[in-house]
């Protein structure tokens, strides 16, 4: 049997809107440890890696390691189906053929319970190899997001640049070039702090249309974190609270 | 131009 718990709903809702724009289906591997995710988008281009570890949970049990094949358009219209403070509980058999959803409001004696059918999927795995990466940058993700969107009006990419001064973030296109540098600020572990440390500088082109998918987790946390080292995928890393993190893999646009 | 890399090409298939 398998059941997970969270007395707010709120975070497993952010986490589907995270995903749900870039995922049509995944599976969730639920061991004793936790929920974790890998999938591609179907174009191949990005990856999302996710993991909830159990101890996150208010209440987690899993007897039985289960791998679950989801929609994620299904699973995200039930989750609108709770408010941000009901109770969520995911149940399982083992060897399931669905799964339930239960959404409990305090103090009200209301229960909602959904099922969702789950699907067969033959999903291909990646192996991700350890990567030390020439920069990583830590910036608030609000800022981030903001940079994403406001360049994408000026191209169909971003080049993100990062040296010991700093990162810069370009787009150019027919109507003109975009550019917003940022300086790595004085104090460091604050909400609104741009950290940089940087092995050798970088300058990689990504396609604004997946930037604007992985800004979709920024209500997840305050900061985002990019790991960026030239001719590799960038890793936009967010923080699920105290419970895991989502970390989305983007191939790099290299000059033909 | 720019040509669109996918991650089949970086990462090794399980």
């Amino acid at each position: 049997m398998f059941e997970a718990r969270l007395t707010q709903s709120a975070i497993l809702k952010k986490v589907l809107d995270a995903i749900k724009d870039l995922l049509t289906e995944a599976t969730f591997e639920c061991t004793d440890s936790g929920i974790q995710v890998q999938a591609m988008d179907n174009a191949h281009v990005s990856l999302v890696s996710m993991n909830l570890r159990s101890d996150g949970f208010d209440k987690y049990r899993c007897d039985r390691n289960l791998s679950m094949g989801m929609s994620i358009a299904v699973m995200s219209k039930i989750l609108k189906c709770a408010t941000t403070n009901d109770t969520v509980t995911m149940r399982a058999v083992d060897n399931p053929d669905t799964i339930e959803f239960m959404f409990d409001t305090p103090g009200k004696d209301v229960q909602a319970q959904y099922e969702m059918k789950l699907i067969n999927m033959d999903q291909e795995h990646l192996g991700i190899p350890e990567t030390v990466y020439s920069c990583v940058v830590k910036m608030p993700s609000q800022e981030f997001a903001r940079i994403v969107r406001d360049l994408s009006q000026f191209g169909e990419n971003i080049t993100i640049a990062c040296t010991k001064e700093g990162i810069k973030f370009s787009a150019a296109g027919d109507t003109g070039t975009a550019n917003v540098k940022l300086a790595q600020t004085a104090d460091s572990g604050e909400s609104d702090s741009v950290t940089i440390e940087m092995q050798e500088s970088v300058k990689l082109s990504f396609s604004c249309r997946y930037l604007n998918f992985f800004i979709k987790a920024t209500p997840l946390c305050e900061q985002v974190q990019l790991s960026l080292s030239n001719d590799v995928p960038l890793v936009c890393e967010f923080n699920i609270g105290e419970i895991g993190h989502i970390k989305y893999y983007l191939a790099p646009k290299i000059e033909d | 131009g720019n040509k669109q890399t996918t991650l089949t090409s970086f990462f090794t298939k399980k």
